[in-house]
């Protein structure tokens, strides 16, 4: 599933 | 099961799947031949254009970075809404909230890493053990029952008795993004004193010396301590309660609800804890202030 995230940052590698 | 989008190139636009979305930026699986640092703009299915930067590039997969950090809760809720009524569901949601979790054992103070209306990632201080029945108290939320389905060291998946409704989750998600301090938003508004700590590295900050009143939460377990050190990675108390090593405490500082630490020295009875998240510099400048 498509995962929201609340943090701002790019999601890491 | 993952939302489609398309990426806009000049004039080429391709259909992508995104797998993951974040203020910042958003991991999405293309066939497109694109270099890091290549610029594209993302149009989601609910209709958001989000200019940005290719970051880094592994097969298929790739991580976008947006140029301007976007409201994730917005497009969440733009998501539900398209979706058909008796049907709609939430996606699973990463964050970093404070949780109470009831076990057989008692009761301890986890961080609620994801949640979605099924179930949740909660980062425990001691193992939990599968099949294990639990009570999860996000800060803010109901009591939730369920059971733990599987663990990985710290990490253990909750799946919930009955499901959480999105109707709770999205007001909880809104004041929790709301109440602050999550760094990233403090960050956006732009505009601080440039002090050394704003890197979040702390490379000259020694900390501050002390005889600050505050509180500390353990599970059900609340107390005063007085707090002789505070940095935005640290805090240092002395304390007479017994307390294990990696325990995690909740920070209860003046202007300041409460934030996760973990133990992670103890010198007699001198306690050092490290944020789970640093504590912004204006945040911290905030604490001080009040003090």
């Amino acid at each position: 599933d498509t995962v929201y995230s609340l943090s701002g940052d790019v999601p890491p590698l | 099961s993952l939302q489609p989008g398309a990426l806009i190139v000049g004039s080429i636009r391709q259909l992508c799947l995104v797998r993951k979305i974040s203020a910042g930026g958003a991991v999405l699986h293309a066939d497109l031949p694109m270099e890091e640092g290549q610029r594209l703009e993302l149009e989601l299915e609910t209709g958001e254009q989000l200019d940005g930067v290719i970051a880094w590039k592994r097969g298929l997969e790739f991580g976008l970075r947006f140029e301007e950090r976007i409201d994730i809760l917005p497009i969440l809720a733009r998501n539900l809404a398209s979706q058909p009524g008796e049907r709609r569901r939430m996606p699973r949601v990463e964050i970093a909230a404070p949780a109470l979790i009831e076990t057989g054992a008692g009761t301890e103070l986890v961080t609620v890493r994801d949640i979605a209306q099924g179930g949740s990632k909660v980062e425990t201080p001691h193992p939990l053990a599968v099949d294990e029945r639990v009570v999860l108290t996000p800060e803010g939320l109901r009591p939730i029952e369920g059971v733990v389905r599987w663990v990985e060291g710290r990490i253990a998946g909750v799946s919930f008795q009955a499901e959480l409704p999105w109707q709770e989750l999205i007001p909880w998600l809104r004041a929790r993004r709301d109440a602050g301090p999550a760094p990233f938003l403090s960050e956006a508004s732009g505009g601080e004193s440039g002090s050394a700590a704003r890197t979040g590295e702390d490379p000259v900050d020694p900390g501050l010396h002390l005889n600050l009143p505050a509180r500390v939460r353990e599970g059900t377990r609340r107390w005063s301590i007085d707090v002789s050190t505070l940095t935005t990675r640290n805090v240092e108390f002395e304390c007479f309660a017994a307390l294990r090593l990696g325990t995690l405490l909740w920070i209860v500082l003046p202007g300041l609800e409460g934030w996760p630490a973990r133990i992670v020295e103890i010198d007699g009875y001198r306690f050092t804890c490290e944020f789970t998240q640093p504590l912004h510099p204006a945040v911290l400048e905030r604490v001080l202030a009040l003090a």
